[in-house]
């Protein structure tokens, strides 16, 4: 499998939405 | 600076290193949602930073050891549905601990407050693994040293053990009986484990913010890789995560930010509250096999703007999957050895440098004041295209030794 990790989500807002079934990104976050 | 030879970071060398000090987020005076602060957890904004920092090389060792666990987790998972439930009868004698049974280190903490009165407890978070858990007293076998004070559950009016014949107990991958009470064990792919009670307690994520009857694991036999964290918050999909518990209150929502370097915070939201500009979605997949797990399609990868020439396929048959715990993005060797390639043809006016761990292309940078990295951006399903930040992209050993922050694996299967 292949995996994404923490280094590449810095500075992303990355969302978890289970109840719609997405995930989101949103760059420059912090 | 964007725009040069296609699309670049041009970037001063120093920005890269980490600082001695911390530069936290500022935060606005108010949220209507709960917001938590992310931080490093070896870096000079973590309230467990430890003596002496480990080496880049070592985090990365560690690294490799979680991403093994979590292939065979899903390697076993097509092959069993499910573990076998075993019982035991003795905190730390009779559970018997599997490994990769569950997959753990990562580097990113949080402090919540368990119990009432509510003790701090600053904990490693965790979206690869479901269980909560946190040290406790007695430490019946034994607790390695933590920086915050170990919880109590005899001092919290709220505290409970969970019943053998309760389903929380049923649910779990590894559980025990003594006496009635539920026993809960996790072993972690670098042989860290946790074994003790499971139990129910009040848990705060902020003052206004208050989960009561939390399911987590109050553990009484601990050791690993763990710092001075007090635990663990499981933040996977399956049944006794964070998220799947308190479902009805946040919706399953939940956010975070990871921040640049060790040395800055990102934060953590639950509920639909979070930053919501600039955010596009891909579908989350699941699987039943591997429910823990939060699965999506990467399609593509482009460097320098430039779409990489690997087939879909490559990707489809390996599968995705999202990790706030793994440290380096591992990817199908033929893709690897695309985006391999194409960087260092960008970066081939910069001296190379010895691999690091796992990193096998990286540059010495020693000399220059400013350096330009070709940009590196993932597609996902949807549409949805993340241009990685410059810190997503490159793993900072030292000024002589930064790296490409992408591995392979195996093969184009596993």
């Amino acid at each position: 499998v292949g995996i994404l990790g923490n280094v590449q989500q810095k500075t992303f807002n990355v969302v978890y939405d289970v109840s719609k079934k997405k995930i989101g990104f949103g760059p420059g976050a912090c | 600076v964007r725009g040069e030879q296609g699309s670049y970071h041009k970037i001063s060398i120093h920005s890269l290193l980490p600082s001695k000090v911390c530069s936290s987020f500022k935060e606005s005076a108010n949220f209507n949602f709960t917001r938590l602060k992310v931080t490093h957890r070896h870096g000079p904004c973590s309230p467990l930073r430890s003596h002496p920092t480990p080496l880049p090389e070592q985090i990365l060792d560690e690294d490799r050891s979680r991403v093994d666990s979590l292939r065979r987790r899903i390697a076993a998972a097509a092959t069993s549905a499910k573990l076998d439930r075993q019982r035991g009868s003795q905190v730390g004698s009779k559970i018997p601990v599997r490994p990769g049974s569950s997959v753990s280190t990562g580097n990113y903490v949080v402090t919540v407050g368990f119990g009432t009165p509510k003790r701090d407890q600053t904990v490693i978070f965790d979206t690869g693994s479901d269980i909560t858990w946190i040290q406790c007293q007695p430490c019946v076998t034994y607790c390695y040293e933590q920086q915050d004070p170990i919880f109590n559950p005899s001092a919290s009016s709220t505290y409970a053990n969970i019943s053998c014949s309760s389903t929380y107990c049923s649910d779990l991958d590894i559980s025990g009986c003594s006496s009635s009470a539920c026993l809960y064990g996790v072993q972690y792919g670098d042989n860290s484990f946790s074994i003790g009670f499971f139990a129910q307690d009040t848990l705060s994520l902020s003052p206004t913010d208050v989960i009561p009857k939390f399911p987590f694991g109050c553990g009484e036999r601990n050791r690993g890789l763990f710092g001075k964290a007090a635990g663990l918050m499981g933040l996977g999909h399956g049944k006794l995560s964070l998220v799947t518990q308190t479902y009805q209150k946040y919706g399953g929502v939940f956010a975070y930010c990871l921040p640049p370097t060790s040395s800055s915070t990102g934060y953590l939201t639950f509920g639909t509250g979070y930053p919501s500009s600039k955010v596009k979605f891909t579908p989350m997949v699941t699987d039943a096999s591997t429910p823990t797990f939060y699965y999506l399609n990467l399609m593509a990868i482009s460097v320098a703007g430039q779409r990489l020439p690997i087939s879909a396929k490559v990707f489809n048959d390996a599968g995705t999957i999202i990790d706030s715990g793994t440290v380096i993005t591992r990817l199908p060797p033929t893709a690897y050895s695309a985006l391999r390639s194409a960087f260092r043809q960008a970066m081939s006016s910069y001296k190379t440098a010895s691999a690091l761990s796992i990193l096998d292309t990286c540059y010495d940078f020693t000399g220059h004041s400013t350096v330009s990295i070709p940009t590196v951006a993932l597609q996902f399903g949807g549409g949805v295209t993340m241009e990685l930040d410059l810190s997503g992209t490159l793993y900072v050993g030292s000024q002589s030794q930064v790296c490409l922050a992408f591995a392979a694996n195996g093969d184009d299967s596993d």
